[in-house]
């Protein structure tokens, strides 16, 4: 019983400016940070690409399945964002450890020989962030050296 | 504004440079090192040496930060420009955030410069829309309050200390701001009131729930706004297009914050349009946390078995106080407690009604809490008789006096209204909605009209036939109606007045069986 | 005015809470993790 009424004169001004507005819609990345790197710009892929993020992509198990170049390059690039926070968690389960002083990933490469409170001396494999730091994207390979 | 002499020239040189100087000594979060420079700067420029003078430099650098979009706007589209501009606004928010953070030690000062950019944006924003009608860009606006409030909602202890003046502060800022008063921003207000560190801020992390009632008072301000246009139910595409992100808001909130719907779903009943069956189904089908819901298809399901049928459910609002004018809820009171004056029934009808054009007669809130108020009122008093409320207690009273004249005595607009506001009680388990079952079943079964019966049945079947979710008092009291034999619901005619009608109430029943 | 609300989106059987990574009302799915600002360690800060 309850039928249309019509539209007052001041709801007809009130959409012709929302609908004037929805010409220029917020995204979501309008509501995030600017990336220094890899900055989210919307691209129209084919629609048969994935186009929402896989289900679970932000949890430990998924970040669990990722190579570790690949947490290195998010931990690396992706500052500040739960990918980097999880990145790092992941390397650290599979006992990596993060120099705060060289900001480099290191690893154990065999039982140090000798260990005290400054160090623990022995050879590791680590991650070269003199390599990283020039960020080039292209022909970027991931080199490790052994640090007696 | 009568700005000094060379203060915009001046303004704008110091806002190029600490643009510069965010975009170079920093990162995305931490400008710290910038800003131990520039303030020297500031300073010696005289822009901190009293509040007006600060006022109008954030004024200056707003009104730049602006201009810029537009004048961007003419180099391409807004994609392009995205990206310089919010270099500039970022800049600009972070700036603002570290003199918040810095500017003396007591919270006053901080808190009354963030209300004063807050006001400021507000204010060239409410000019701009009213200046640049549909040239309008919201984009720009909507990153200077996003960003300022993730600057702002850091962990960082001097911000902690300030947190409840912040989320004031920002919805003061959006109630203003509100789509009824600048429809050109309504889809970045919805953007920001549902960003999820906006959620997260206000349901969440606010201690002792004190943000809700600010953030039901923004929701009721995106309901007020949809009204009309929903009320219609063509929904043109800008209108689709919000309606549908209310929707994903709302759901986000019924399955994470379910306590703030089943706490303000009286003031949201009343601004929602009857139409609109989904989106207040999807309110009435919250209920709290901690509850378990019987399957409603339970057989032999009664509501005396439920622990939670002898509770009531949160009520924020003050019902009583909501009926107005105070002459006639005097004389409610008096018909309820003494069944006089008798002439109360004869002019409820006028008390409800406000216009005489058809879809409009009704004061609807008015009904709702009627109805709210006369039941409560007999559960009260069905309780002070140490009884529960069943067919027989609830019958021959003065309360289910007015519920009968209203079904008898009102028009069929008058009636969908007050047996949707009966409808609105059917929720969780609770006392209110095992009595208004209990009310809606009994006007079914002593109506003296088919009408009647029948519109009851209409009001339910429509909110049953809408996709999910369905409230739980909804199912149980269309399946009590269809299974007890006391109602001879499949004798009425108007039952099998068309196949697909019959073919849809078996399909009904059959679902509910 | 109806719409199937479980195709707007928004994982509604899941067990853990939807706003932290609520994509907004026009948003299609979940946000990313890299696209969710978290508090991680100083130390991180590598830039």
């Amino acid at each position: 019983p309850m039928g249309p009424v019509p539209l007052g004169k001041d709801h007809q001004h009130q959409f012709q400016m929302l609908e004037a507005s929805s010409y220029h819609m917020p995204l979501p990345s309008d509501s995030e940070r600017m990336r220094q790197f890899l900055p989210r710009n919307p691209f129209p892929t084919p629609h048969y690409y994935p186009q929402n993020p896989l289900t679970n992509s932000d949890t430990l198990e998924f970040f669990q399945r990722l190579s570790i170049e690949t947490l290195f390059f998010i931990f690396y690039y992706l500052e500040g964002t739960k990918a980097q926070y999880l990145a790092a968690k992941v390397l650290k389960k599979q006992s990596w450890r993060f120099h705060t002083k060289y900001m480099m990933w290191f690893q154990r490469h065999e039982e140090p020989k000798v260990i005290n409170e400054e160090y623990e001396q022995g050879t590791y494999i680590y991650f070269d962030i003199e390599k990283w730091g020039q960020r080039k994207k292209d022909g970027f390979v991931f080199e490790y050296r052994y640090l007696e | 504004y009568d700005d000094p002499q060379g203060l915009v020239e001046k303004s704008e040189i110091l806002l190029r440079e600490w643009v510069r100087l965010y975009a170079t000594q920093g990162s995305p979060k931490d400008s710290s090192k910038a800003f131990s420079s520039f303030i020297h700067e500031l300073n010696s420029s005289g822009i901190l040496k009293n509040d007006d003078v600060i006022t109008r430099f954030f004024r200056i650098c707003v009104q730049c930060c602006i201009n810029q979009v537009y004048q961007g706007l003419q180099a391409g589209p807004m994609n392009l420009i995205r990206s310089k501009c919010y270099q500039s606004v970022d800049a600009l928010v972070r700036l603002v955030a570290l003199l918040i953070r810095h500017i003396g030690d007591s919270p006053t000062p901080k808190v009354n410069l963030m209300n004063k950019f807050l006001g400021i944006v507000a204010g060239i924003l409410i000019q701009e829309h009213e200046l640049q009608k549909t040239d309008f860009q919201q984009l720009p606006f909507h990153r200077m309050f996003m960003m300022l409030f993730y600057d702002l909602n850091t962990q960082d202890q001097v911000f902690e200390t300030i947190s409840m003046q912040i989320l004031t502060g920002f919805s003061n800022t959006l109630h203003i701001l509100n789509p009824i008063k600048v429809p050109g921003f309504a889809y970045a207000w919805l953007e920001i009131i549902g960003n999820r560190l906006f959620i997260a801020r206000m349901l969440a992390l606010a201690s002792e729930q004190k943000c809700w009632a600010m953030y039901c008072q923004l929701i009721l301000d995106l309901f007020r706004f949809l009204f009309p246009f929903l009320r219609n139910a063509e929904l043109a595409k800008p209108v689709a297009t919000l309606y549908r992100g209310t929707l994903r808001v709302l759901l986000v909130i019924l399955h994470d914050f379910p306590d703030f719907l089943c706490d303000y779903c009286y003031h949201f009943l009343d601004a929602i349009p009857p139409n609109c069956i989904q989106m207040r189904n999807l309110v009435l089908s919250a209920f709290p946390r901690n509850m378990r819901l019987p399957d409603p298809f339970t057989a032999n399901l009664k509501f005396e078995m439920l622990a939670d049928t002898a509770m009531p459910p949160r009520i924020l609002s003050n019902v009583g106080a909501m009926i107005q004018p105070a002459s006639f809820k005097k004389d409610l009171d008096s018909y309820l407690k003494a069944r006089g004056p008798v002439t109360f029934l004869s002019e409820l009808r006028t008390n409800l009604q406000v216009t005489n054009e058809p879809g409009t007669r009704y004061n609807i809130p008015l009904i709702n809490a009627l109805v709210l108020y006369v039941g409560s009122q007999h559960i009260q008093v069905i309780r002070s008789r140490n009884q529960t409320p069943n067919m027989s207690t609830i019958a021959h009273t003065s309360h289910m006096d007015i519920f009968q004249n209203l079904a008898v005595d009102l028009d069929t607009e008058g009636r969908y209204l007050f047996l949707n506001a009966l409808a609105n009680q059917l929720r969780f388990p609770s006392s209110h909605t095992h009595y208004f079952s209990l009310v809606i079943l009994y006007l079914f079964a002593h109506s003296n009209t088919e009408d009647v019966q029948e519109q009851i049945t209409r009001v339910l079947l429509e909110r049953l036939v809408v996709n999910r979710p369905h409230p739980w008092g909804l199912l149980v009291t269309f399946i009590e109606l269809i299974k007890n034999p006391t109602y001879k619901f499949w004798q009425h005619e108007f039952v099998h007045c068309a196949p697909e009608v019959e073919k849809l109430f078996e399909s009904v029943a059959r679902s509910c069986m | 005015l109806g719409f199937d609300l479980t195709a707007l989106g928004l994982n509604l059987n899941a067990t853990d809470s939807l706003y932290p990574s609520f994509g907004g009302p026009w948003g299609e799915g979940p946000v990313r993790a890299e696209d969710i600002e978290y508090q991680v360690p100083q130390e991180y800060n590598i830039s």
